[in-house]
């Protein structure tokens, strides 16, 4: 259930 | 130059344990504030931060910052041939293609030396703000494993719901569904035992139980976990690293589209 997000969508490039 | 000096060798033991299933190869970072880690898994779903700080090292040498490329999987190798006992010293040369891991017995009786070889690693980091979270639990570490470990065998995901009730972890398969509610339990003998549920609103959120299988791999590291939890973000689950520092993941949630 439901679609696995990435960790990129959600913090960008330091 | 660079030389850190760690009496509690158990502890890089351990900390490799528990990311090496995770990350192949990272940059672990030097600098004055301390030794550091930040990296994604290969499909960019979950996010690790390691920090072991400065004062936690019985002697601590960083003439300038220095990024070291390793592959944890040669890394966990070669660390794995110190004793548990052991103190472990990190050393390396600016602009040097090694890093020497050096293991000493407690009694200075057996002192060995293993060379690795640095890798050039491309690694984007990260910005990760300070956020308020919507809810935060604290648990035993091993309870925190049981569930990851239990639900897995049930479903893939998992969700984590907190509410003033407590907290549930739910999912469902093939076979059927379960569901494991904690109640807030600061009535403990030991501090290390409680479940302290902080809950400023109410949440819910799916997560792949694999990475957080994965995530337990630190559960030898300390005896509580956090969990934090906003319907914005990723979760966070820490786990301190004695009086030094701190391992925490990040993974992203699953989210209905």
């Amino acid at each position: 259930p439901g679609v696995q997000k990435s960790i990129k969508d959600f913090y960008r490039s330091a | 130059m660079l030389e850190l000096r760690l009496v509690q060798g158990s502890l890089l033991k351990k900390v490799l344990e528990s990311i090496k299933d995770l990350v192949n190869d990272a940059n672990f970072d030097c600098s004055s504030t301390g030794f550091s880690l930040q990296a994604m898994d290969s499909s960019h779903v979950a996010l690790v931060s390691l920090l072991l700080r400065s004062e936690g090292f019985e002697h601590y040498r960083c003439d300038r910052n220095l990024s070291m490329g390793m592959n944890l999987g040669n890394m966990s190798k070669m660390l794995k041939c110190a004793g548990n006992d052991d103190i472990i010293t990190i050393k390396a040369d600016d602009g040097g293609d090694t890093v020497t891991f050096m293991f000493e017995s407690p009694t200075q009786d057996k002192i060995a030396d293993f060379e690795m070889k640095l890798m050039d690693i491309d690694s984007e980091h990260l910005g990760i703000p300070d956020a308020e979270y919507h809810s935060i639990v604290r648990m035993p570490s091993s309870e925190f494993q049981r569930i990851c470990k239990d639900l897995s065998t049930i479903g893939d995901t998992v969700v984590i719901s907190v509410t003033k009730e407590g907290v549930k972890f739910s999912t469902a398969g093939d076979i059927g569904t379960a569901n494991i509610v904690l109640r807030q339990n600061t009535t403990v003998d030991k501090p290390e035992d409680a479940i302290v549920i902080e809950m400023n609103e109410p949440v819910s959120l799916s997560f792949a139980l694999r990475y957080m299988n994965s995530f337990t791999k630190a559960t030898p590291l300390s005896d509580t976990v956090t969990i934090s939890l906003s319907s914005e973000l990723p979760v966070v689950v820490e786990y301190k690293v004695a009086e030094m520092g701190y391992i925490r993941y990040y993974l992203a949630p699953k989210i209905e589209e």
